[in-house]
């Protein structure tokens, strides 16, 4: 799954995730990507957040929507993205899953819930001071 | 201190992020970033989780979801369960500007789609055909399905629903090489 998230330097701002879903699904099945406040969110004056793992369960917690909320209330993106997982970790504990954040001013931020599979958690981040798409990684 | 405009992506996709960031950098919209950045992964299959020839389903299918959001309108497009079209993105796209809908899914959306102008072609691949196969020589394993007979954790299909009873926490299948 790939979830993204962009602002532009007049404050525009869009979400978008694209996904073929778990493998060995039972037909029919849709995890979170296509669900708005799930997969992904945006609300130019608040912020933008996009999440992946499993989405059977993360679909249950809108967290794109719970950390762009957060971030309207003014918590930094990590802090938003952290508390996004910790809401899910409360009802499942090895849930493998993470989500990116970004707010209004194009500071970012992610989280990740620390799973077998998942100790650490790569991203993307492309700025004009980078110019260039340069990976980081957040300790789950 | 932060620098605009900005794109960022799940998981390190490279490419994804490099066609998201030369829209944005030579002026597109923000929306047409993030459709070109997840067009590109849908083309690249970022490793295996994104586009077509990925995660087939019990019947070997691969189906495709995706969705867009315009954080000023607050417009949505998506699709879900899509079936037999490569570029979910461009018709999620399609839904958010061409109905006044949210979400299409299942055969209706390629079915809007191919109206749309979008090819209708098989998302089978001789890898997920292999993923497909080993699945089925493997007794279905892993999978999703509880409280049915066979016992779905040894045995395949068809399955028949039985008395739900209290069960052990299961691992779920889910990691690195298979997530949404």
């Amino acid at each position: 799954t790939i979830g993204m998230i962009a602002l532009d330097k007049k404050g525009n701002m869009a979400a978008g995730t694209s996904t073929n879903g778990l493998t060995h699904k039972i037909p029919g099945r849709v995890g979170d990507s296509p669900i708005i406040g799930a997969g992904a969110y945006a609300d130019s004056s608040a912020g933008a957040a996009a999440a992946t793992g499993d989405g059977d369960l993360m679909m249950r917690f809108l967290p794109s929507y719970l950390a762009v909320e957060l971030m309207r209330a003014g918590a930094d993106p990590s802090a938003a993205c952290k508390s996004a997982i910790s809401r899910i970790k409360r009802f499942y504990p090895d849930f493998f899953g993470a989500i990116v954040c970004a707010n209004t001013t194009g500071h970012y931020g992610a989280a990740c819930n620390k799973a077998p599979s998942l100790t650490q958690f790569h991203y993307m981040v492309s700025n004009s001071e980078s110019d260039t798409p340069v990976m980081k990684s957040a300790d789950c | 201190h932060a620098s605009l405009p900005v794109v960022v992506n799940t998981w390190p996709f490279k490419s994804a992020a490099a066609a998201a960031w030369g829209v944005l950098r030579s002026g597109g919209s923000v929306l047409d970033a993030v459709e070109k950045g997840c067009a590109q992964c849908e083309i690249e299959q970022c490793d295996g989780s994104v586009g077509f020839g990925g995660s087939p389903d019990e019947s070997g299918e691969t189906t495709l979801d995706a969705m867009i959001m315009n954080g000023n309108t607050m417009q949505v497009g998506a699709v879900a369960d899509l079936r037999r079209i490569k570029n979910a993105i461009g018709v999620a796209r399609a839904v958010m500007e061409h109905t006044d809908h949210t979400l299409l899914v299942g055969e209706a959306a390629s079915v809007f789609a191919e109206n749309m102008g979008f090819v209708a072609e098989d998302l089978t691949t001789n890898r997920s055909l292999n993923i497909f196969s080993q699945w089925l020589k493997g007794n279905c394993q892993p999978n999703y399905r509880k409280n049915v007979t066979p016992d779905p954790s040894k045995s395949c299909g068809p399955y028949r629903p039985e008395a739900i009873q209290a069960q052990n926490k299961r691992e779920r299948p889910v990691n690195i090489h298979s997530h949404d």
